[in-house]
């Protein structure tokens, strides 16, 4: 799975994922990455984009979830990502990508590892595949 | 407060020993180049749905990744990508499935969005969608790697339906093993897969974990 969340200069955010799913998957099979609010969910608050097992993060709608804390309990993003990765999606069942309409950067993940690379308009960069 | 940008290229089991040292370079090369890309992007003052878009349609075009070029395969051998996109302005959103032809199917997602009353196409209407929109389609044997090839069939050989629980759907081509649901029921781990280089030419660390 690959995937991508940004937010532009005039704070709007937007995520994109795109998957050829699992190996071996039954024809027919439909994971997260093309349900909105599962793999992929974007508002005014946020952007997320996830990767893992799909039809875990069905269940926990976990894209959703994230944009959900901040609106509903205004969580800030980091604090809302550690809480669906952590707390609700079990743990090594994958991660996410997330950027907030104020610049903040999440990439929060409960496996041994994720692709991943950010980079903020005030120079901070980081790529990384483990913790 | 500005722009920002993140990007991914799956997760799982990936240990630090299940990645060859160029297997590791590659990975991170493209990542830096793609996230250069939407840096750019998004310097020159792009909307952040037309940056998304962009970096998505690199991570399919290369075969590192399981999307497009290099998307795993099904039980039949066959592809079946699926791709969404939402703008978070708008919250218009648009999603495709069971696509086997379609170069970009982040793009087709789009198209979704903008061009029909609806959220989601899948297998034929969303081909049929493709063809009426004139998006560059090829041959399902466009998206298959030799890797993808080997990496079903020893699945099929096995008889394991496996879980998506692991990294080989969500990582670089990485081999290795995985945890697996035998055809029984009982679920089992550790099925060797780790043999043999990648589609695109890394060597495969023995022992190495995908999904």
């Amino acid at each position: 799975t690959v995937g991508c969340v940004a937010v532009d200069i005039n704070g709007h955010c937007a995520a994109a994922t795109s998957t050829g799913g699992l190996v071996n998957k039954m024809v027919g099979r439909i994971g997260d990455t093309p349900l909105i609010g599962a793999g992929t969910y974007a508002n005014e608050f946020c952007a997320v984009s996830t990767t893992g097992k799909g039809e875990e993060i069905i269940r926990c709608l976990c894209a959703k979830e994230v944009a959900s804390l901040m609106e509903y309990k205004y969580l800030p993003l980091k604090e809302a990502t550690d809480t669906v990765i952590w707390k609700k999606l079990g743990e090594g069942n994958g991660g996410l990508i997330a950027v907030s309409s104020t610049g903040e950067v999440a990439m929060t993940f409960n496996t041994l590892g994720m692709f991943r690379a950010c980079a903020t308009e005030d120079g901070h960069r980081q790529i990384g595949i483990w913790k | 407060m500005g722009w920002a940008l993140a990007l991914h290229g799956g997760a799982g089991r990936i240990s630090k020993s299940s990645i060859s040292p160029a297997a590791r370079e590659a990975s991170e090369t493209v990542l830096q180049e793609f996230l250069d890309a939407g840096c750019a992007a998004l310097s020159e003052g792009k909307s952040a749905l037309d940056v998304v878009e962009l970096v998505v349609r690199l991570l399919e075009n290369c075969p590192l990744f399981n999307a497009g070029v290099g998307a795993v395969l099904t039980q039949r051998g066959t592809v079946e990508m699926e791709a969404s996109i939402m703008d978070g302005a708008t919250r218009k959103s648009g999603a495709v499935s069971g696509v086997s032809t379609v170069v970009n199917p982040i793009s087709l997602a789009r198209l979704v969005m903008e061009k029909t009353p609806h959220v989601y196409l899948a297998f034929e209407g969303a081909e049929a969608f493709a063809k009426d929109q004139g998006v560059e389609t090829r041959d399902e044997s466009y998206f298959i790697t030799p890797g993808n090839k080997e990496r079903l069939a020893k699945a099929l050989e096995a008889g394991l339906v496996l879980l998506d629980h692991s990294v080989s759907t969500d990582g670089p081509e990485h081999g290795g093993s995985r945890e697996v649901l035998q055809a029984d029921g009982h679920s089992g781990r550790d099925y060797p897969y780790a043999n043999g280089h990648a589609a695109n030419g890394h060597p495969i660390a023995a022992g190495a974990e995908f999904e």
